[in-house]
């Protein structure tokens, strides 16, 4: 979290802020309710009271402008710059705007304006932009579900302000996962178009050979209708899709889109009820089989025929020697098996039917 | 005097240009004429400064991954700086 240059910050805890026009975007009591429910954001979490007055000059005045809209300081038409707030301070000083070129809406079809509120009231209550990429004050626009503040946020204003005396429980988000921690494990490992996509969390990393940074981004705000939690991922080439398992459901991503139907339940691959997680998955590509692990089990599915193959479940430790461990995740590259499990990684040789490397989970991603 | 300075691809300008006002906004880049830009040494540090933020590579350069990010929506505070 980044404070502004000389932790400007509000002196007195009860803080005013009047709401001088509204967007026609949505209905008046649904902004009053939008900015009302960020505000609870931050005194959930802090001291601070906020008061809400109808004329005169509040500490927060709240506004909806376009171009330039008064303080030289102009919006830009639809996207890019959604909104801006001032720091703690007389004056100017609190003021949040909004850009009203954009839609404003109270789900994810475009801007929601309760996140975004949230985010621009932190500025006025003394936050910065974090660098961190799931918390509130990350500076670039993603949609999420749930409470909107990371660890890292309330570390920020409570550096400012201090705890809220009177706390309500709240369960703020995990910051995002450290791809260098020693003890990282993965949720799932996925080819997709080229590069590998890493899931961890909320977030995913993505590898691309020419670009040696992973880079780490919410899956919200590249798939919203994606789960925050993904068990299990493969990519079948062949189909340029993607399938991704949680619980007991399953989506195909085409790139960016959901395949039409989707999400089904994981039972329709021929997995049977009691089966209620897939742990890992991996498409052979040699063999058109991907294979789907399950605690100490696996099936093999038949991606051609789209049916199980029969015989299975399997167990892993006799078909895969050396791998007498659950499997977190599974990805293969010319005739070799990766699983990871927890912190390690193995190298399975399908031709030698051996494990012949041990590594640690996040050598993959340069660590 | 015979120049091999040849006209930018439009795109790339129009890339510079985006690049330039974002620098500008959100990363205190000086105002005013920079000539050509991609190659002073504030241009370059400044987009060090904004790859340093996201954690992207830093490069130095208008690659890919940043100017994904520079076209993203997002909020008017700059990023750093008074």
């Amino acid at each position: 979290y980044n404070h502004f240059p000389r932790n400007l910050k509000w002196q007195n805890n009860e803080v005013t802020f009047r709401i001088l026009n509204y967007t026609p975007d949505l209905k008046k009591t649904d902004v009053d309710r939008a900015v009302r429910n960020a505000l609870n954001v931050w005194s959930d979490v802090t001291p601070l009271t906020f008061k809400k007055l109808h004329q005169g000059n509040a500490d927060i005045m709240i506004s909806f402008g376009s171009k330039e809209h008064g303080d030289y300081n102009p919006f830009d038409g639809p996207n890019g710059l959604l909104a801006h707030a001032y720091p703690p301070g007389q004056g100017i000083g609190g003021d949040t705007h909004f850009d009203e070129d954009e839609h404003w809406t109270k789900d994810s079809s475009a801007y929601n304006l309760f996140i975004v509120a949230a985010h621009e009231l932190g500025h006025a209550l003394g936050m910065s932009h974090s660098a961190d990429p799931g918390a509130l004050m990350y500076p670039v626009y993603s949609y999420t579900t749930g409470y909107p503040l990371a660890e890292d946020d309330i570390e920020g204003i409570q550096a400012l302000y201090g705890p809220n005396p009177n706390p309500r429980k709240v369960k703020p988000k995990p910051d995002a996962p450290n791809k260098c921690d020693p003890m990282l494990s993965f949720d799932a490992v996925t080819e997709l178009r080229g590069e590998t996509i890493i899931f961890k969390d909320r977030f995913y990393w993505r590898l691309h050979p020419q670009m040696p940074e992973p880079e780490q981004t919410l899956i919200k705000s590249t798939w919203p209708s994606i789960p925050n939690k993904v068990d299990a991922a493969y990519e079948n080439p062949e189909k340029d899709v993607v399938m991704i398992f949680s619980g007991i459901r399953m989506w195909a991503l085409n790139g960016y889109n959901l395949v039409d139907g989707y999400p089904k339940y994981i039972h329709k691959l021929g997995l049977p009820k009691k089966i209620r997680k897939i742990d890992a998955s991996v498409y052979i590509r040699d063999t058109g089989k991907t294979l789907l692990f399950t605690d100490e089990d696996y099936w093999s599915y038949d991606e051609a025929t789209g049916t199980m193959d029969s015989g299975y479940p399997r167990s892993i430790e006799e078909d895969f020697p050396g791998m007498d461990d659950e499997i977190d995740a599974a990805s293969y590259h010319y005739g070799y098996l990766y699983f990871f499990h927890e912190h390690m990684q193995y190298e399975y040789s399908y031709t030698s039917r051996k494990v012949i490397r041990i590594m640690r989970t996040n050598s993959i991603l340069n660590c | 005097a015979h120049s091999f300075a040849v006209p930018l691809p439009s795109e790339d300008k129009d890339d510079l240009l985006l690049a330039e006002k974002y620098l500008r906004r959100f990363y205190g880049l000086p105002a005013g004429l920079q000539g050509r830009q991609r190659s002073s040494v504030a241009f370059q540090s400044k987009i060090k400064e904004m790859q340093k933020f996201f954690k992207l590579k830093v490069t130095g350069n208008l690659d890919d991954n940043t100017l994904d990010l520079m076209k993203q929506a997002r909020c008017g505070v700059p990023d750093i700086g008074e």
